[in-house]
């Protein structure tokens, strides 16, 4: 699982 | 990408737009809390510190740029050019109670203790409770201009579209982000008791909403 802070979204 | 995360920003967009029209065209903020206003700014400003260091896509870039104009754009309305229409009296959420907890809380809980991460936290449980002097302020005057209720709405929406595109992306690219998610719910959570009045009075009725 990729866990991360996902910062592609706005 | 995938459309309910596009669904969501241009949703998160329209309400942004209604808000401002409204202000701009009706050359009032009555009603409007600038305490909430304030803390969108400052949620985009946090989180969209990356803007000049990553670039992710034109779309992503492009999005940013306009959440942080439109969002100080209303600022600058609602404290300056329209300061003496802003309800002071109203917009009485002590603000204090929000970011002290928000601010502890992107301390204890974030993927990294950096600046940025930390910050990135910030935005995010900040946004999930920034709506709440708006609505605390429509609980005290009873009522709500239709248009701000609909500006409500899609900010509303936006969120909880959100949510269906973090339930995809876990579903299609084994991707999730706690935070965000924890957060989001909760952020739309909110957002409910204002759903339930929107869908029973403003769009039976048509008119200001009021509050029982």
């Amino acid at each position: 699982l990729v866990f991360s802070g996902s910062k592609d979204e706005l | 990408m995938n459309v309910f995360r596009l669904a969501g920003d241009v949703s998160h967009l329209v309400a942004i737009i209604i808000l401002l029209l409204k202000i701009w065209r009706s050359k009032s903020c009555a009603g409007i809390s600038g305490k909430s206003q304030v803390l969108f700014a400052l949620v985009f400003t946090t989180r969209y510190l990356d803007l000049f260091t990553v670039f992710i896509s034109v779309y992503n870039t492009v999005m940013k740029v306009v959440f942080l104009a439109l969002s100080y754009a209303t600022v600058y309305l609602i404290y300056m050019r329209f300061r003496n229409s802003y309800n002071s009296e109203n917009d009485t959420f002590r603000v204090e109670f929000l970011l002290v907890p928000v601010i502890g809380l992107s301390f204890l809980e974030n993927y990294a203790f950096t600046p940025l991460e930390i910050l990135w936290t910030f935005s995010i449980f900040l946004e999930a409770v920034a709506i709440m002097p708006q609505l605390f302020m429509i609980t005290k005057t009873g009522e709500a201009e239709s248009i701000t209720t609909h500006y409500l709405f899609f900010l509303g929406l936006y969120r909880a579209l959100y949510i269906a595109n973090w339930v995809w992306r876990y579903h299609t690219e084994s991707f999730y982000d706690l935070i965000a998610i924890v957060s989001g719910v909760v952020q739309t959570i909110f957002f409910c008791d204002f759903f339930y009045l929107y869908f029973t009075r403003v769009l039976r009725g048509r008119g200001k909403m009021t509050l029982p």
